[in-house]
């Protein structure tokens, strides 16, 4: 463990909680992609089988808990609870497009060829892309609340600062992940287009709005 | 490719 994953662990957190509070606290998900959180729900499941089968440390099964049920929650909560407030006009991106490929591209580049290392390689793929259904929302309304640019902020910086936990682990324990760290360039690359409006907007107090 | 027999990140 060192500073950079777990700062990077605390962000991935603080993003989950951020959106769990925000549509408990304003009784709506209005803005946010249920597809998104569907397609996170699907990245933890598959890549946290292994609680199952390998023991790491109780802080590595207690995160994996809280991020499971946290997006298992999250969908509830979109899909059935205030369902009534759920954006599914705009919410049309088509998630096939994602999980087909990632599913392929799992089966051809793995680091073994096994159930578990298929889904976990599966997981890191799919969740390089699974923020699209949500940015091509916010690009389908022009604007974002926010909460949901600061949850998005949190979200993105979770796997930039996993770039900076595997540059320093290449060099401290010569311990590199290439599926890992090119899937991990890809979701934060995405995010980039984000994290410049959100420096330049939401920063200085303005609401997220994209240039007609 | 020096992959971990099991994958210790989150």
């Amino acid at each position: 463990m060192n500073i950079f994953r777990l700062t990077g662990d605390l962000s991935h957190l603080l993003a989950i909680i951020i959106l769990l509070v925000k549509i408990w606290k304003t009784r709506s998900c209005a803005g946010i992609s249920g597809k998104s959180q569907l397609l996170f729900a699907l990245v933890y499941t598959t890549r946290y089988l292994d609680l199952v089968s390998t023991y790491i440390s109780a802080y590595n099964t207690f995160m994996k808990l809280i991020f499971i049920c946290a997006s298992y929650a999250t969908v509830y909560l979109i899909y059935m609870k205030f369902k009534a407030t759920y954006d599914h006009n705009h919410d049309t991106f088509r998630v096939e497009f994602l999980i087909l490929p990632s599913f392929v591209l799992s089966l051809l580049i793995n680091h073994d060829f096994a159930v578990l290392e298929i889904l976990w390689t599966f997981s890191i793929y799919l969740e390089s892309v699974a923020i699209l259904p949500q940015l091509f929302l916010v690009s389908k309304t022009g604007e974002a609340e926010s909460i949901t640019s600061h949850y998005l902020f949190a979200l993105g910086s979770y796997r930039g600062l996993y770039l900076l936990n595997w540059i320093y682990r290449y060099y401290a324990e010569s311990h590199y992940d290439l599926i890992a760290i090119v899937a991990g360039v890809v979701q934060t690359v995405l995010y980039c287009d984000f994290f410049y409006l959100y420096v330049t907007k939401v920063l200085k107090g303005k609401k997220l709005q994209l240039p007609a | 490719d020096k992959a971990e027999e099991t994958h210790d990140e989150l």
